[in-house]
């Protein structure tokens, strides 16, 4: 039996929105210590990671794990029947063959239920070896959100430089050119507005526009985005939770 | 002109 509380709806609907729009059949992996799920999309550039620990959750109680088979968009549509501050409650049984989603205004007492199908989902688990990275960045999400959508624009492609003391991005498209230029610098006042940076390595890579613009829509999981950049595997884009995260890892273009 | 790698090129499966 899974019984898992949210707070608040809004929490999971930001979650599900995170990733929605790059994968779309994910199987939930629950266990006692939370929920955690896994999903590569379509043409296998981008890896999608969830861990969702109990501690984020009201309530969470799983006695057996189960694995919830989920369509992301049919969710969604659920997700959207309730209100941001009901409280969610996630209910399934050991063999579930549905997910039954409860959503409670407390105050005005009223309650929505509903129930999802599940789907049998054959996906691979892929295994996450503990990478080395020769760079890790910790900024504010916004910041690089509006860099990603900026830079986009202009062509398919963005670049990452990272030197000792600099976060260079850039673009080259056919109608022109961009590129920001970010330095390191602690923000006293409001800690989350800081641009933190760590090199071992100095890197430069490139990875595709259209995936960044699906890690970007992560941003409002959390105020600051952690960047970890290796220039020999997928680099790791991190939205942490109060007990969790959201991580994406993005498979870089080389030469040819 | 770069090539676009894929996860699969540098995660296996568990």
């Amino acid at each position: 039996m899974l019984e898992a509380k949210f707070e608040q709806a809004s929490l999971f609907k930001r979650i599900i929105d995170g990733f929605k729009d790059c994968v779309q059949l994910v199987n939930f992996q629950c266990k006692e210590d939370g929920i955690i799920a896994q999903a590569v999309d379509d043409s296998r550039v981008l890896l999608v990671s969830l861990e969702i620990g109990k501690d984020a959750f009201q309530e969470f109680r799983c006695d057996h794990p189960i694995t919830l088979g989920m369509d992301l968009n049919s969710l969604s549509k659920i997700l959207r029947c309730g209100n941001n501050t009901d409280s969610l409650t996630l209910i399934a049984d050991d063999t579930p063959d549905s997910l039954l989603l409860l959503f409670e205004d407390t105050k005005r007492e009223r309650i929505s239920e509903y129930s999802l199908k599940l789907m049998d989902i054959d996906a691979d688990f892929l295994k996450i070896e503990e990478l080395q990275y020769d760079t890790t960045i910790m900024m504010p999400s916004a910041d690089f959100s509006k860099t990603v959508r900026d830079l986009s624009q202009l062509s398919d492609s963005l670049n990452i430089l990272v030197t000792k003391e600099t976060i260079k991005f850039v673009t080259d498209g056919d109608i022109g050119s961009g590129s920001v230029i970010m330095k390191p610098f602690i923000d006293m006042e409001n800690p989350d507005e800081s641009i933190k940076l760590e090199m071992e390595q100095p890197v430069d890579l490139t990875f595709g526009s259209k995936y960044l613009l699906d890690i970007v829509k992560g941003s409002a999981l959390s105020n600051k985005i952690g960047i970890r950049l290796s220039s020999e595997a997928p680099a790791l884009f991190q939205f942490d939770l109060t007990s969790g995260f959201l991580q994406f890892f993005l498979a870089p273009k080389f030469s040819d | 002109k770069r090539k676009q790698t894929t996860i699969t090129d540098f995660f296996n499966k568990s």
